[in-house]
């Protein structure tokens, strides 16, 4: 049986607010450790890696793993139902057909329970091994989130480049060009402004501008965001939970 | 022309 509460329920609006437009149907996989969804966009060009670690819950138990297959879309619209402080906790048997999501107000006695059927989902899993990257850069999440909704209105492709100094986001398009250029810099009374560029080769990489901007939806998962990048492979978009994360792995372009 | 990557050029299907 899986009984896992939530202090609030912000957090769960937020991680299905984050991946919802890039998959529809996934398997949250629930184990004594956690919840873990891999999924991959339709396209294939974009696979999301969320773990909800034990410790995101206020109270957590699984005794058995078990498999929530769930469309998201029809998650969103019960959990948009909560209010982002009420506790939320997610019932489930041991071979769900459904899950009961519950929301109690912490001021008033007031408690709302919802089901959601659930799908018996096909899922292939991509052995992601870990990756030598070229250059990590970690900088405030709302800044990524605004170069990518700025450069996109140019472009649909995005390019990033990284050198010792600097890394530089890049578009050109039909009717002009644009970049924004950002060195790295220490804020000592906010850590999360800092901008950190670790580079052991310069990277020069193109992805889709529309995945990225499915992939900046995680935004008010963290103040910061972490992008690893390796010449002609996938980039790592990286959003820290509390106890977990977020991960985006895309896909680049390039010429043969 | 440049072209969009697929994730299973790069990592295993299991």
């Amino acid at each position: 049986m899986l009984e896992g509460k939530f202090e609030e329920s912000s957090l769960m609006k937020k991680v299905v607010d984050a991946i919802k437009d890039s998959v529809k149907l996934c398997n949250f996989n629930c184990t004594e450790h956690g919840v873990t969804v891999q999924a991959v966009d339709d396209s294939r060009v974009l696979l999301i890696s969320l773990l909800i670690g034990e410790a995101s819950f206020e109270e957590y138990r699984c005794d058995r793993n078990i498999t929530l297959g769930i469309d998201l879309e029809s998650f969103n619209k019960i959990i948009k139902n909560g209010n982002s402080s009420d506790f939320l906790t997610l019932i489930a048997e041991d071979s769900p057909d459904n899950v009961l999501i519950i929301f109690e107000d912490k001021k008033k006695d007031r408690v709302s329970e919802y089901s959601l059927k659930l799908m018996d989902l096909d899922s292939d899993f991509l052995q992601i091994d870990d990756m030598e990257f070229d250059a990590t850069i970690t900088m405030p999440s709302s800044e990524f989130a605004k170069i990518t909704r700025d450069l996109k209105t140019l472009s649909e492709s995005l390019q990033i480049i990284v050198t010792k100094e600097n890394v530089k986001f890049s578009s050109d398009g039909d009717f002009g060009t644009g970049n924004v250029v950002l060195k790295g810099f220490v804020d000592m009374d906010k850590p999360d402004e800092s901008i950190k560029i670790d580079m052991a080769r310069p990277i020069n990489l193109t992805f889709g501008a529309k995945y990225i901007a499915d992939i900046v939806k995680g935004t008010s998962l963290s103040e910061s965001v972490t992008i690893k990048l390796a010449d002609k492979s996938p980039a790592l978009f990286e959003y820290k939970l509390p106890s977990g994360f977020l991960r985006f792995y895309l896909a680049p372009k390039f010429d043969e | 022309a440049i072209n969009q990557k697929k994730l299973i050029q790069f990592y295993v299907k299991t």
